[in-house]
């Protein structure tokens, strides 16, 4: 474990935990991606299959409940939660998901370190991360304007996997043998969607204004 | 094992 990594995995809980909280203390989900939250269900649940058969720390089994639990937790309050369910704005969330989820499958098929069932998984998991965040972006693209919460929450997502890859950095000197390729490109790619999120997020604080993005 | 030692990143 080093800084970097430990700064990534605390930003990617803070960005869990600003949804939470705006869930939860607004009752509404207006704005959010309710097809990137389900990616996200898909991303834990495809990355985590070693949850039960091999235990690497207490740490890190406890995040891997936590983001399984909480992406969970969100889709359900977006999908079942009375109050909440109803300030989803389905009509801007339309994008068409499910092709992520078959592109990244099928990448993971011809792109992965080892031909196995755990090493596919994980694969498909590392690619459907980089794309799940689409969704959100074009409905924030869509909605105009965008809420506190609602921007700080994609804030720190893109910016957990910045950390990610100063750690792959990191790693890449300190370790001899280490290499993550598939990680790394991905996260790269990942990290680059959030580009133009990051500017006009940047323009909003510093001129202490709305974040608007264009249309 | 081999598959989770070299899994260690969330």
């Amino acid at each position: 474990m080093n800084i970097f990594r430990f700064a990534g995995d605390m930003t990617h809980l803070i960005s869990i935990v600003v949804l939470l909280l705006k869930i939860y203390a607004t009752k509404s989900c207006s704005g959010i991606s309710l097809k990137t939250q389900e990616l996200y269900v898909i991303v834990f649940l495809a990355r985590y299959l070693d949850l039960f058969t091999d235990f690497i720390s207490v740490y890190n089994t406890v995040m891997k409940l936590v983001f399984i639990g909480s992406s969970l937790a969100i889709v359900w309050c977006m999908r079942m939660h009375r109050a909440v369910k109803r300030t989803y704005d389905k009509e801007l969330d339309t994008f068409r998901h499910y092709f992520l989820v078959l592109g990244s499958f099928v990448l993971a098929l011809l792109l992965h370190e080892k031909f196995t069932f755990q090493e596919i998984f994980w694969a498909f998991s590392i690619y459907l991360e980089a794309v799940a965040i689409l969704p959100q972006l074009v409905m924030l693209q869509r909605s105009g304007n965008v809420d506190n919460l609602t921007g700080q929450y994609v804030f720190f997502l893109g910016a957990y996997r910045a950390f990610y890859i100063l750690n792959w950095i990191y790693r890449f000197f300190t370790e001899p043998h280490f290499s993550r390729w598939i990680a790394c490109l991905s996260g790269l790619v990942q990290t680059a969607f959030y580009a133009d999120f990051f500017y006009y997020y940047f323009i909003s604080w510093k001129n202490n204004a709305k974040l608007q993005l264009p249309a | 094992q081999s598959f989770s030692l070299n899994k260690d990143e969330l």
